[in-house]
């Protein structure tokens, strides 16, 4: 726990009164342990630790009398800056809005879909989803499934090419009065350039209102490759984390936002159809510090 | 990242980027840098002293399927959601079915959607039998069901699936104990192998993967999947080195060829780059 170990570094300031550059190179060796063992990454980590020595020097913390907590308020600032502010999805009035969903193979996406197709058919929209992943054995029918077990509505002709599949599926959405259109693509890795080839091409030929990067909460140091990976091959507009309900404390998170700038729109907090919650930057603050 | 990537002018902050950068963690980076300055390792022998640690503690396994005596042996495969537990096995059905063994998969995740049918789809590929029951049964039972099946067809290899699930779910981790038990109870052992398949991409919360699977049920050793991504599966060194559960198999794509027996020097030689 951080701020005991803080508090035990900080103790000995009783008997001196003030405390000495040593306190605090501890105080700040004990953060980036912290930091790291939260899989944030060890750049990041570093320039946190740098910007709160920085701060805590201005507060003038060696004569704090709470030097413990004024440290962790200011670790805690940091992160905020960081982290950013939570960001609705994008979905314009009168027009077939569409929402690609991408990622790393296993990451969500397909259970993401399904629950942001509840969440937005709940704030009345009409969406429909499609899937876009022509290789994994029954993904097709695991996205069926997830729509007729929760009373959603899913695009189900997946014959053609995939760009020709989409411009059904639109066609489709047209007829049908649907206004959201949630594309559950395949996954796949941002090193592999022929798969990114294919996200690149429906990204420049349809208008996506949003393409959101899907992350496993659980990634460790390499977040930051893969954020940026992406963001080289398709224009991302948010990030959503999910199995956040493991004992992961998502520091990946703090590489997605620092790598890409976009907001973090929703975190998955389990494998049911309604364990999607908004994006709350305090939550994953007291997550990551613990 | 390559170990000799930058100037050789700071040895100690390269090789701790490196240990850090491949999710070894601060402890295990803290420990290595503690023993370099103790044994007084010279800046050109940090590498190979790096690698030697790394050998020792992946070497101090044995990474050796076992097969009990009697038929059928029977692997459970278990882990976190999305980890790649469905595509290992219908992996390791084919390299044992090419082996000559007669292999049947059973299709224990009965929760996830369509969970079933992605493993039946994998069996018809490869011609080889598949026990299953709708979704939503119990998923005991479906287990019970495919070893019985298993020994009246006199199968050589029981391959079962389980749903994914994360260490925080105490009640999914009971599920886990409940179908040990009735693989035990039916078989007079424990699984031959129970494999927890875990993400190459996966930082430190492999760790409490680990320990708290393996404090539920007999973890018999690790799959490492997705090596073939950006991400070196580096967490499997404080695994390893911590818990002494041994790396089997190292997977390293979406084909269904793509497994390998882990091979320590294999290992090493992909993570120095
Ligand atoms: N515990 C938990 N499990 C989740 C969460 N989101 C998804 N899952 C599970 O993670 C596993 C993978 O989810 P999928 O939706 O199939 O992942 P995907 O990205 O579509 O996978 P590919 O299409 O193969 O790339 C499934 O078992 C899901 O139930 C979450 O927030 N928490
Ligand atoms: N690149 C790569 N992808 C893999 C590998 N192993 C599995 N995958 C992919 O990862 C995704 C998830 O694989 P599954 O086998 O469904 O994973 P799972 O653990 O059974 O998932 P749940 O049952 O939902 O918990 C699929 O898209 C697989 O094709 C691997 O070694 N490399
Ligand atoms: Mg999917
Ligand atoms: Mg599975």
């Amino acid at each position: 726990n951080l701020k005991i170990n803080l508090q035990i570094i900080f103790k000995k300031l009783r008997s001196k009164g003030k405390l000495s550059n040593e306190d605090i190179k501890n105080s700040l060796r004990e953060i980036r342990v912290t930091l790291l063992e939260a899989d944030v990454n060890y750049k990041i980590a570093k320039e946190i630790v740098d910007k709160v020595a920085e701060e805590a020097k201005k507060q003038n913390i060696v004569e704090s009398l709470t030097p413990a907590e004024q440290i962790i308020t200011i670790l805690y600032n940091e992160i905020k800056n960081i982290l950013g502010d939570a960001s609705p999805i994008n979905i314009e009035p009168n027009k077939r809005n569409l929402v690609m969903l991408a990622g790393l193979q296993g990451s969500g996406k397909t259970t993401t879909a399904a629950k942001l197709a509840k969440f937005l058919k709940e704030q009345g929209k009409r969406p429909l989803l499609i899937p876009f992943d022509f290789k994994r054995p029954a993904a097709m029918e695991q996205l069926i499934a997830l729509a007729k077990n929760n009373n959603l509505e899913v695009f189900e002709e997946m014959t053609g090419n995939p760009i020709l599949v989409l411009k059904k599926a639109l066609a489709y959405m047209e007829n049908n009065q649907f206004n959201v259109g949630l594309i559950d693509s395949a996954g796949r890795k941002e090193i592999d350039t022929e798969t990114m080839e294919e996200l690149r091409t429906v990204a420049n030929t349809f208008t996506i209102n949003e393409t959101l990067l899907v992350l496993d909460s659980t990634i460790g140091q390499g977040a930051l490759k893969i954020a940026e990976g992406f963001e080289q091959y398709i224009p991302l507009t948010g990030g959503i984390f999910t199995k956040y309900d493991s004992s992961a404390k998502g520091g990946s998170i703090l590489s997605f936002r620092y790598v890409t700038g976009k907001p973090v729109k929703f975190i998955g907090v389990g494998e049911k159809i309604d364990d999607l919650e908004i994006f709350h930057p305090e939550r994953v603050v007291s997550k990551i510090v613990g | 990242k390559k170990i000799f990537e930058k100037n050789d002018s700071n040895s100690i902050e390269n090789i701790e980027e490196f240990m850090l950068e491949n999710n070894f963690g601060v402890e295990f980076a803290e420990n290595f840098i503690e023993k370099i300055r103790e044994e007084r390792v010279t800046d050109k022998n940090i590498e190979e002293t790096l690698k030697e640690s790394i050998k020792n503690i992946l070497d101090n396994t044995d990474p050796k399927i076992h097969f009990a005596n009697s038929i059928p042996a029977v692997f459970l495969f278990v882990g976190t959601n999305g980890t790649g537990k469905t595509t290992s096995i219908a992996k390791l059905a084919h390299l044992y079915k090419n082996q000559g063994k007669k292999v049947m998969l059973v299709a224990g995740d009965t929760f996830r959607a369509a969970a079933s049918k992605q493993l039946e789809i994998w069996a018809t590929k490869l011609n080889i039998p598949i026990v299953m029951q709708k979704e939503g049964s119990d998923p005991g039972a479906v287990v019970f069901d495919g070893l019985n099946s298993a020994v009246s067809k006199n199968i050589d290899i029981l391959l079962i699936d389980s749903a994914g699930r994360v260490e925080t779910k105490k009640n999914l981790l009971k599920e886990l104990q409940k179908i040990e038990r009735v693989i035990e109870k039916k078989i007079g052992r424990k699984p031959d192998e129970t494999l927890l398949v875990l993400d190459a991409y996966t930082g430190q919360n492999g760790l409490a993967q680990i320990e708290i699977f393996s404090s539920m049920v007999n973890i018999s050793g690790i799959i490492l999947t997705k090596i073939d991504g950006s991400s070196s599966g580096g967490i499997i060194i404080p695994i390893v080195q911590k818990y002494g559960i041994p790396v089997k198999f190292i997977c390293t794509g979406e084909n269904i060829e793509d497994i390998e027996q882990f091979n320590t020097e294999a290992f090493i030689k992909m993570l120095s780059g």
